[in-house]
């Protein structure tokens, strides 16, 4: 078979405001796809899922890796899961901080534990033990957190899908 | 969000979705990209998928083992994930889904109900497509 790879950025608006900005996406998506036919030329499907999905978690402009969404307390949390579709094998982490290549960790889960999925501050201590530890402050920039006020506002206003979230972290104290 | 599903020169599948969930999440909230047969699936001899989209309506269509299955029992891969798309905006509206998959055969598809959904691909050495609209 000829190897193949397709990758996606995740589903939404994709409104540019300029040509300038449709490159930037275009540029990144491209670099994920060589990436993942670089490793398909000397490795598997997993290398390559892997090498892909690392590419755009580092790029800073998809929501994933370094350029994840916040939540509503300012924190980064990440989820990530990959399959072997040979040995059906499974990895995956969830709502984990401080971590800017999840796809990787997941790995990690798959072919050094026992478990499938391993969430919040265990997924963290495994991170630091196998050296995929990242310092907050590369996950903010000016930009994330100016949007962090809009969508806020949003969410005040009303224009948002989770307003019952937003109830109950008032209620909780969570922010103002 | 962001995924990949890739076939080697052996015929292997795999499939691998990462996110940073949606803004203002609660902590501790966990969407559809680690759940297996939710975010992503993958199985030889039938075909690899990854989505994006609302975590929690992912979850209750359980839109890639879905897919799966449609193609297992001979659906092509590009109408599965159509109808899979369409079952989940029957149920919950638009704005909600996009997924990506290749098949057994080499053959690969995507499917949303968003405005757009960055997707693009690429065989042998070369990049073949990059897309973002439906008329793209």
């Amino acid at each position: 078979m000829e190897p193949l790879i397709v990758v996606h950025g995740g589903a939404g608006a994709y409104r540019f405001s300029n040509d300038e900005e449709r490159l930037r996406y275009t540029r990144e998506l491209e670099d994920a796809v060589s990436d993942g036919l670089k490793a398909l030329s000397t490795g598997g499907a997993l290398d390559a899922v892997v090498a892909a999905v690392s590419s755009m978690e580092d790029s800073g402009i998809f929501n994933a890796g370094r350029g994840s969404v916040l939540t509503i307390s300012g924190n980064v949390e990440v989820d990530a899961g990959l399959m072997d579709g040979s040995s059906m094998r499974i990895g995956a982490v969830a709502a984990v901080r401080n971590v800017a290549n999840p796809i990787k960790l997941a790995r990690m889960v798959m072919e050094k534990t026992d478990h499938v999925m391993i969430a919040g501050e265990g997924a963290t201590e495994l991170a630091r033990m196998w050296g995929l530890f990242t310092r907050s402050s590369r996950f903010y920039n000016e930009v994330k957190l100016r949007r962090f006020e809009d969508v806020l506002k949003d969410y005040a206003n009303g224009r948002g899908y989770f307003n019952r979230v937003i109830k109950l972290a008032g209620e909780l104290g969570i922010g103002d | 969000t962001v995924g990949a599903v890739a076939m080697d020169r052996d015929g292997n599948l795999a499939a691998g979705t990462s996110t940073g969930g949606v803004w203002l999440k609660f902590d501790g909230r966990v969407g559809d990209s680690p759940i297996p047969g939710a975010g992503y699936w993958a199985q030889n001899g039938v075909g690899a998928f990854s989505a994006s989209g609302l975590g929690e309506v992912i979850i209750r269509s359980m839109v890639c083992i879905r897919a799966a299955f449609l193609v297992e029992n001979g659906v092509e891969v590009a109408e599965a994930l159509r109808r899979v798309v369409d079952g989940v905006t029957g149920r919950y509206g638009n704005g909600t889904v996009g997924v990506i998959g290749i098949d057994a055969r080499g053959n690969v598809a995507s499917s949303f109900n968003t405005n757009a959904m960055a997707r693009a691909w690429g065989r042998g050495g070369r990049v073949i497509r990059v897309a973002f609209h439906g008329n793209d």
